[in-house]
């Protein structure tokens, strides 16, 4: 019954399956997906309180209750598919502490997510299946469109969830105990992405 | 990840590796991952990030009529960890029951780490389940079976025998700790803390089985289970069409 343990897929699959619930989050209209973005925007950094949607969701999408996002100049009704999505995401941004949720937040306004999903996708490609701690180069245009500021936040939002970069080499330090967390990193950043995409 | 995420995920992979062994997420929660305690599962979750279940309030033991107290839950081995963040560089079997590890980096040498593995006799299991039918009337049990919820009982547990502080060498600590950050309030939760106390019985990881509920009172915990099994007998919620605003 218990599917937790240890993963046995890589990075292709990750991918895949983050794809198949974004696209069902782009099914959503662009007034949706901005409701859907404010919304956000206004829970990240307070776990509790993204942990209570999450669990108000999965209980809405048990009884099948139908669910809205507060919109103008109509709410938008949800469809289950779209629902489960959004939990699907939900479940990654509350494995993240609140101090990442707040950098995700200043990241969107900073308009650097694209970036930093770069760069997670590009060293989880590299290392998903790598069991063994070490240090690899890290590609210097990764970060090279970011300012001293935007350097330090990007460090700071992967290095909470144990990918350390350091600009020198430059290079980054691949620890596989932390996958889960970069995982969870790499699903938040794909959904941010696309919900501020045409904001 | 915190330093408490950090040696639970090691010490699973360490003791069960690609098995189904839970690693615990929260120093806080340990309380409620004791065998017996009844657990949630996330519905929406996947294999990719972990933490599929939530804690309750409440133990199986709760929601039973009164009746006689199972058995404790008996020890089934001691292990021996030193470094544990290093466990997969160079862990080392010696014999069955006691794993040493050799580090480079990372915790602190002095760091020792002792588990117990506690699990949940079947023998007392079945005894628990002929002496005692569930509180049909329990709220939690009512609450549970109106959201259509399946509840998980914690079976099997890895727990500290000893208090054990652990330190983290102290690689990039420190270079988040910028002014920069101060308007975010992020300062002090940017900072990684060095060290952490285990308290003595602090589960670490857990294995759970799902609770099965027939008619009023029966339940039973069957050793195998899928997807599709659901604790409370479908048909049972009220179909109310609620909205919900998320905003």
């Amino acid at each position: 019954a218990s599917d937790v343990g240890e993963m046995h897929e890589d990075f292709k699959t990750l991918k895949e399956e983050v794809q198949r619930e974004t696209q069902e989050v782009e099914k959503l209209s662009p007034v949706g997906r901005s409701s859907l973005l404010t919304s956000l925007s206004h829970l990240l950094g307070k776990k509790k309180e993204l942990q209570d949607l999450e669990q108000t969701l999965e209980g809405a999408l048990d009884k099948g209750h139908e669910v809205t996002l507060e919109a103008l100049p109509k709410d938008v009704l949800l469809s289950k598919d779209a629902m489960d999505a959004i939990l699907y995401f939900l479940g990654a941004l509350t494995v993240l502490s609140e101090a990442q949720q707040k950098l995700l937040v200043k990241s969107l306004e900073k308009k650097i997510l694209p970036v930093q999903l770069k760069l997670v996708e590009s060293t989880m490609e590299k290392n998903f299946l790598q069991d063994k701690e070490g240090v690899f180069p890290l590609q210097p245009d990764l970060l090279s469109s970011l300012g001293e500021e935007e350097l330090i936040l990007t460090e700071a939002l992967v290095g909470l969830s144990g990918l350390e970069v350091q600009r020198s080499g430059p290079q980054y330090t691949w620890d596989p105990d932390t996958l889960p967390h970069l995982c969870a990193l790499y699903a938040g950043l794909s959904l941010l992405q696309l919900l501020s995409k045409n904001s | 990840m915190t330093m408490f995420e950090n040696v639970t995920r090691a010490l699973a992979r360490q003791l069960n590796p690609r098995g189904d062994l839970t690693p615990l997420d929260s120093l806080i929660d340990f309380k409620r991952f004791h065998p017996f305690c009844l657990v949630l599962r996330k519905r929406k979750s996947t294999l990719f990030w972990g933490a599929r279940y939530v804690h309750t309030d409440y133990t199986l033991l709760d929601v039973l009529e009164p009746g006689s107290s199972p058995s404790d839950p008996t020890d089934s081995g001691n292990f021996s960890f030193k470094n544990m963040l290093d466990a997969r560089v160079e862990g080392d079997v010696d014999v069955p029951k006691t794993v040493k590890v050799k580090g480079t980096a990372g915790l602190s040498r002095s760091s020792t780490l002792e588990v117990q593995t506690l699990s949940v006799a079947p023998t007392a299991l079945e005894n628990l389940h002929k002496e005692r039918k569930l509180s049909a009337d329990h709220p939690f049990l009512k609450e549970m079976r109106e959201r259509g919820e399946n509840l998980y009982v914690v079976m099997e547990v890895v727990e500290t025998l000893q208090e054990v502080t652990l330190e983290r060498a102290g690689k990039a600590e420190g270079c988040f700790s910028l002014p920069f950050f101060a308007p975010l309030g992020l300062q002090g939760s940017v900072n990684h803390k060095e060290a952490v106390t285990i308290p003595k019985g602090c589960v670490l990881a857990y294995r759970v089985r799902q609770l099965m509920v027939n008619g009023k009172d029966e339940w039973g915990i069957p050793h195998i289970c899928n997807d599709s099994m659901q604790t409370f007998p479908p048909g049972e919620k009220p179909g109310e069409g609620k909205f919900i605003l998320i905003q």
